[in-house]
C-alpha cells in the first residue's frame, strides 16, 4: 500500500460520504444519475465476489463491504425512497446502460487474465467502471443547474481516478511482477473521461461562476 | 502470469 492508492481510495470513500449526505440532508437526488450508480453497484458485486474465497488484508474486506453497502444504500434511496425518488431526473437520465454493460461484457470474454468465471467477472468489472460515469456527465450536461455537492461527489470521483494511476506508476518502479495493462488502459480511459469535467470544474470555480458543462 | 490473479486493490 503506497500513499497514492490510501489517498485514492480515501477519496473514493469521500465521494460515496458526499453523495450520500447529500440525498440524506437534502432528502434530493437531483443531478444524480441512477444508471450510472446502478453500473457502480454492479461494478462492485461482480468485482468483490472474491470476499467469499481470498483474503488480502482486513482493510481490503473492510472497504470491499463499505463499497457494497453504500452504493446499494445510494440506489435503493434512489429508486425506493419516498422522497428521495421524487427527485430523480427520470426524463433526463435516459442513457441506455446496454450500450455500456453489453459491450463490457463481451470486451471481458474476449479479453482477461484467465477464462474462469470470477475472472471474467472481475474484468468486466474493470471495464465498466471505465465507462460507468458517462450517463452522470451525460446528465450534467443536460442539467444547466449542477449543485454543489454534485460537482464535488464528481471532482473527488475524478481525483480518485487519477490518484490511482500515479498509484500504478509507483508500483510500477517499486514491484518488479506489477504488470496489469488490462487495468492500467481502462483507468486511462476513465481518468480521460473526467478532463472535459476537470477543465469546467475549474474554469468557474477560478472565475466564481456557478458550474455548467458546455453541451 | 501468476502476478494477474491477485487483485489487491479496490
Amino acid at each position: 500500500m503506497n500513499i497514492f492508492r490510501l489517498a485514492g481510495d480515501m477519496t473514493h470513500l469521500m465521494s460515496i460520504v458526499v453523495l450520500l449526505l447529500k440525498i440524506r440532508a437534502t432528502k434530493s437526488c437531483r443531478g444524480i444519475s441512477l444508471r450510472t450508480q446502478e453500473m457502480y453497484l454492479l461494478v462492485f458485486l461482480c468485482r468483490y465476489l472474491d470476499l467469499f474465497y481470498s483474503f488480502v488484508s482486513l482493510y481490503n474486506t473492510v472497504m470491499k463491504l463499505i463499497f457494497l453497502a453504500s452504493s446499494a444504500a445510494i440506489v435503493y434511496y434512489m429508486r425506493y425512497d419516498r422522497v428521495v425518488k421524487q427527485t430523480y431526473d427520470r426524463r433526463q437520465d435516459t442513457f441506455r446502460y446496454l450500450f455500456l454493460i453489453v459491450p463490457c461484457l463481451i470486451l471481458a470474454l474476449l479479453i482477461n487474465h484467465a477464462f474462469t468465471l470470477t475472472e471474467i467477472l472481475w474484468t468486466f468489472s474493470i471495464y465498466l467502471e471505465a465507462v460507468a460515469i458517462l450517463p452522470q456527465l451525460v446528465l450534467m450536461q443536460r442539467t444547466q443547474n449542477i449543485d454543489n455537492l454534485t460537482g464535488n461527489y464528481v471532482l473527488l470521483l475524478g481525483t480518485y481516478r487519477g490518484l490511482y494511476i500515479l498509484n500504478w506508476i509507483f508500483r510500477f518502479f517499486t514491484e518488479p511482477h506489477y504488470r496489469q495493462w488490462l487495468v492500467w488502459i481502462s483507468g486511462l480511459l476513465q481518468t480521460a473521461l473526467y478532463g472535459d469535467f476537470f477543465y469546467y470544474y475549474f474554469k468557474c470555480w477560478k472565475s466564481n461562476k456557478k458550474l455548467t458543462l458546455p453541451a | 502470469d501468476d502476478d494477474l490473479g491477485d487483485h489487491d486493490e479496490l
